[in-house]
């Protein structure tokens, strides 16, 4: 069986709310070392994936590894009804057709508890390998979804570009140019606040801007984001989640004809 | 115009 018991279930309700837009369906993945999801959009342009560590959770345990297959907005729907500061336990017998999720409120005055109807989904599993990238840059993630929305309010595609002199978002549209450059900056006693940019080599990428967007539907789960980009390579947007584990976003650069 | 590559041909199936 499976059995994941998590205290400050608002992280759950979060993470499902960054994914819900983006895959409508996946399985997750549980195995004695912790729950993971890959999961690629409808036009297969971006990837999710997710790991959250067992021993991240207040207590874990999975006797046999087994997909959960997730419809994420019946997901969502369910967790909705959690409260904020509510525990939450995930549990499945083995080979089950349902997820059960019992919701407890901190006081552990209100109990309650929900079955989420698993489906069975064919899914392929790629192998990202572990690689380093041109440019890793670390910010704040309230910095990132502020300059993804405006720059979709100007254009549908963003030049991300990475040079010593910083890291430059720049988009068109029909009513006009915008350009945002952040600098490297650790002047803050907030680590939260810096901007770190890990420069190897200058690299400049396109990318649509409405799968970035959203991206940031993540940034509840998060005070920084990081972004890696190499030269005709996905570019990687991810967000640790406290110790749990992290999500990372990968999205395929726009190629010229 | 420009096109977009399907995440299959970035990263193997395993």
């Amino acid at each position: 069986m499976f059995e994941a018991k998590i205290s400050q279930g608002s992280v759950l309700k979060k993470l499902v709310e960054a994914l819900k837009e983006l895959v409508t369906e996946g399985n997750i993945d549980v195995s004695p070392s912790g729950m993971s999801l890959q999961a690629m959009d409808s036009s297969h342009v971006c990837l999710v994936s997710l790991v959250l560590r067992d021993d991240g959770f207040d207590h874990f345990r999975c006797d046999r590894n087994m997909p959960m297959g997730i419809h994420f907005a019946n997901f969502s729907k369910i967790l909705k009804c959690a409260g904020n500061d509510d525990a939450i336990t995930l549990k499945a017998e083995d080979n089950a057709d349902q997820l059960t999720l019992m919701f407890e409120s901190s006081n552990q005055d209100r109990i309650s508890d929900f079955d989420l109807k698993l489906m069975s989904i064919e899914s392929e599993h790629l192998g990202i390998p572990d690689q380093d990238y041109s440019a890793e840059i670390k910010m704040p993630a309230s910095e990132y979804q502020r300059i993804v929305r405006d720059l979709t309010s100007i254009g549908d595609t963003v030049l991300i570009s990475a040079t010593k002199e910083g890291i430059k978002f720049s988009t068109s549209g029909d009513v006009g140019t915008a350009n945002v450059t952040l600098r490297h900056n650790t002047t803050s006693e907030k680590q939260e606040e810096h901007t770190i940019i890990d420069l190897k080599e200058p690299v400049a990428l396109t990318f649509a801007l409405r799968y970035l967007k959203n991206f940031s539907n993540a940034t509840a789960l998060a005070p920084q984001v990081k972004l890696s980009l190499t030269k005709d390579l996905p570019i990687v947007v991810e967000y640790q989640v406290g110790e749990l584990g992290n999500i990372r976003f990968y999205l395929a650069p726009k190629i010229d004809d | 115009a420009a096109g977009q590559k399907s995440m299959t041909s970035f990263f193997a199936k395993k």
